[in-house]
C-alpha cells in the first residue's frame, strides 16, 4: 500500500489504509496534494482534508467532503479514486489543469472517522458520528442534521436513538465544527459539495425549506448539465432537484448551510445503486460509479470555475 | 461485530399517496425497529426497508394487507457482508 500504484481503488479498505495511501499521494505529487489537518474527531482521530493547489494565498476554492454517514462506504471509496484521478490528471487533462491553475479544491475523504470505524469493527449499518448522548444509552448525531441550517426544524430527529437525531444544538459535532471553521476562516470557497450514497440523484438547497431559493433556475441548469456529462459514461440515471422536492424536508444539512452563508454553488451528490444492493455496492462497482461521477463532479467544477463570483 | 443473520431489505414502489402515509406510519413506529435506506416521500423514487428477520413477517403482511407492492432486494444481509469482509480482508492481506 506504500507505493500508489499498487492501491487496489477498487477495494473497500479501512480507515488507517486510506490515511496512509493519503500520504503515497502526497509523496508522488508534492507540489499539488498536501494533506490538512482539520481537527480531530469526537473519539481523537485526526480528520483530514486533501488540498489541490499550485499555489497563491486563499484562490477561490471547492469544498468536496465524502462518507459524512459512516456507512455510505462507494461514497469514501469514489472520493479516493477521484483524489488520485485529479492529482494524475493535472498537467495531463486540459481541464483539471487550468482548473486547479485557478482554484483550490479541498477533498475530505473521511468525514466521519468514528463512523467508518465503527462500521468496520462493530455495526455495518451505522450511519452517524460516536458521540455520546447525556440521558440516553443511544450514541451519535446524524451530522447531516447538525448544521446550522433550519436546525432542529423538520426532517430531523430530537430523539438520539434516531438515525436521523439532530444532535443538542447546531454543530455540537466536532466533525461538523471543524468543517464549519475551516470554510469559515478561509472564507474565500465557491463551492461545497457533498457526496453520499445512494440513490442517484444530484441536489441542491433547501432541505429545511420547500422554498425555491434565489438561484433555483442556474443551481438546476448546472445540475442537469452534470448529470448529463455523468450519465455519458454508462447511462446511469440521476434524478436533479432541490433535496425538499425531490426527496423530502430535512433541516440542518451541510449544503444549505453552505449556501445560506454565501457559497451559492452548494451540491449534494447520492450516487449509483443497481436498486440491488443499497449501502452494500459490491467492490468491483467503485470504479465505475467514481469514473461516472468523476464526470459530473469535473463539471460543477468547471462551471464554478468559468462563473467567478 | 453486530450480525444481520436473515434481515433483508425489501424495495417498495408506493402506487399512490396513501401508500406513502401508510409507509410514513411504519417509519414512525419503533416497535418493528425498521432501518429505512430511503424514506417515503413521493411515488417516483422507491423505499428501502432493511427488515430485521424478527419482524419481517410482520412488515410483509402490512405490506400485503394495504394492497402497496414490494420485493425483496436483499434476501439476508449478512450473506452480503460477509462477501464484503471477505473482500476487505482478502484485499488487506494482498
Amino acid at each position: 500500500e506504500r507505493n500508489a500504484r499498487s492501491f487496489n481503488f477498487g477495494a473497500y479498505h479501512t480507515l488507517d489504509t486510506i490515511y496512509s495511501w493519503m500520504d503515497t499521494l502526497v509523496a508522488a505529487h508534492p507540489n499539488l496534494v498536501s494533506k490538512v489537518q482539520i481537527g480531530t474527531s469526537y473519539e481523537n482521530r485526526p480528520m483530514y482534508a486533501l488540498k489541490f493547489s499550485t499555489g497563491g494565498n486563499k484562490r477561490p476554492a471547492i469544498w468536496i467532503d465524502a462518507g459524512i454517514h459512516a456507512r455510505e462506504w462507494v461514497s469514501t471509496a469514489s472520493a479516493v479514486w477521484m483524489a488520485d484521478k485529479m492529482a494524475t490528471d493535472y498537467g495531463v487533462d486540459p481541464s483539471v489543469t487550468s482548473l486547479l491553475g485557478q482554484m483550490d479544491v479541498y477533498l475530505s475523504i473521511v468525514t466521519n472517522p468514528d463512523g467508518y470505524v465503527y462500521t468496520h469493527t462493530s455495526d455495518r449499518m451505522w450511519r452517524k458520528t460516536r458521540s455520546v448522548n447525556t440521558g440516553s444509552v443511544c450514541r451519535g448525531v446524524d451530522p447531516n442534521r447538525n448544521w446550522d441550517a433550519g436546525f432542529g426544524g423538520p426532517g430531523a430527529s430530537k430523539n438520539p436513538c434516531s438515525d436521523s437525531y439532530h444532535g443538542p444544538h447546531a454543530h455540537s459535532e466536532i466533525e461538523v465544527k471543524n468543517v464549519v471553521d475551516l470554510v469559515q476562516s478561509h472564507g474565500n470557497f465557491k463551492a461545497f459539495i457533498s457526496v453520499h450514497a445512494y440513490s442517484q440523484l444530484l441536489m441542491y438547497p433547501y432541505g429545511y425549506s420547500c422554498t425555491s431559493v434565489p438561484h433555483q433556475a442556474e443551481l438546476d441548469s448546472v445540475g442537469r448539465s452534470a448529470v448529463q456529462a455523468l450519465s455519458s459514461l454508462y447511462g446511469t440515471s440521476y434524478k436533479v432537484g432541490s433535496i425538499c422536492k425531490i426527496i423530502y424536508q430535512a433541516s440542518g444539512g451541510s449544503i444549505d448551510w453552505s449556501y445560506d452563508i454565501g457559497i451559492k454553488y452548494s451540491f449534494a451528490f447520492e450516487l449509483r445503486d443497481t436498486g440491488r444492493y443499497g449501502f452494500l455496492l459490491p467492490a468491483n462497482q467503485i470504479i465505475p460509479t467514481a469514473s461516472e461521477t468523476w464526470l459530473g463532479l469535473k463539471h460543477i467544477m468547471e462551471y464554478v470555475r468559468d462563473h467567478p463570483y | 461485530h453486530k450480525l444481520f443473520i436473515g434481515d433483508q431489505v425489501l424495495r417498495i414502489n408506493a402506487e399512490s399517496e396513501e401508500h406513502i402515509q401508510l409507509l410514513k406510519e411504519l417509519e414512525d413506529d419503533e416497535g418493528w425497529e425498521l432501518d429505512f435506506w430511503t424514506h417515503p416521500a413521493s411515488t417516483d423514487l422507491p423505499v428501502d426497508i432493511h427488515v430485521p428477520f424478527a419482524s419481517l413477517h410482520a412488515v410483509k403482511n402490512f405490506l400485503q394487507a394495504h394492497k402497496i407492492p414490494f420485493h425483496v432486494m436483499i434476501n439476508n444481509l449478512q450473506e452480503l457482508l460477509d462477501e464484503e469482509q471477505e473482500g476487505v480482508e482478502l484485499n488487506a492481506m494482498q
